[in-house]
């Protein structure tokens, strides 16, 4: 563990806990892509079913069943109890065009031809990819409210803030994982346009507007 | 050991 592994985690529970907080205390989930939602569950599903065989540390079992949990209520609540509040109309991004490449690729690259390190391989490259019905959704609509940009803002710095740990585990350790440096690249690739935006108009103030 | 690396991560 590391100070970037640490401020990563930290801001990915954030990112999770802005989201369900901003739904719970809203009663709303406008603006909020189920589908990405539903996406992230399918990720912490698939990696994190080595909780029922491996013990690793405390810590790594409770981040893991907080992301499986947090993913679950958000989902929940996006489709069932704030079902009326739910932007579907506007959430349209075809989710199969990330989940078949993603168990392709998990086929091709892989550690070793186990169901769960597929699963785990196929969870890298889905995370990857798994935010883009919802930067579709802020694309289609034009805007995010602020709280959505923090959440997208948090959830992207968390896995740049892993590339960091990786370049530091790398030098300390000798320690390399391409499947999840590569995905990782793929990954705070996708948001860097948004962190743009959210530098430049929601930290200033301003709404998050997407030009047409 | 090497595996038990990777999987440390989330």
């Amino acid at each position: 563990m590391n100070l970037f592994r640490l401020m990563g985690d930290v801001s990915h529970v954030l990112a999770v806990f802005i989201l369900l907080a901003k739904i719970w205390r809203t009663r709303s989930a406008a603006g909020i892509s189920g589908r990405s939602q539903i996406l992230f569950t399918i990720v912490y599903l698939a990696r994190y079913m080595d909780l029922f065989f491996s013990f690793i540390s405390l810590y790594n079992t409770v981040m893991k069943l907080l992301f499986i949990s947090a993913s679950c209520a958000t989902v929940y609540l996006i489709y069932f109890k704030f079902r009326a509040t739910y932007d579907g109309n506007h959430d349209t991004f075809r989710i199969e065009f990330v989940l078949v490449p993603s168990l392709l690729l998990a086929f091709i690259f892989h550690y070793s031809m186990s169901f769960f390190e597929l699963a785990w391989s196929f969870s890298i490259f889905l995370e990857a990819v798994a935010i883009l019905p919802q930067l579709f959704m802020v694309t289609k609509t034009g805007e995010a409210e602020n709280i959505t940009s923090h959440y997208l803002f948090a959830l992207g710095s968390y896995r740049a803030l892993y590339i960091l740990n990786w370049i530091y585990r790398y030098y300390t350790e000798g320690h390399f994982d391409p499947i999840a440096v590569c995905a990782g690249i793929v990954q705070t690739i996708l948001y860097c346009d948004f962190f743009y935006l959210y530098v430049t108009k929601v930290l200033q103030g301003r709404k998050l507007q997407v030009l047409p | 050991d090497d595996d038990e690396d990777t999987k440390d991560e989330l």
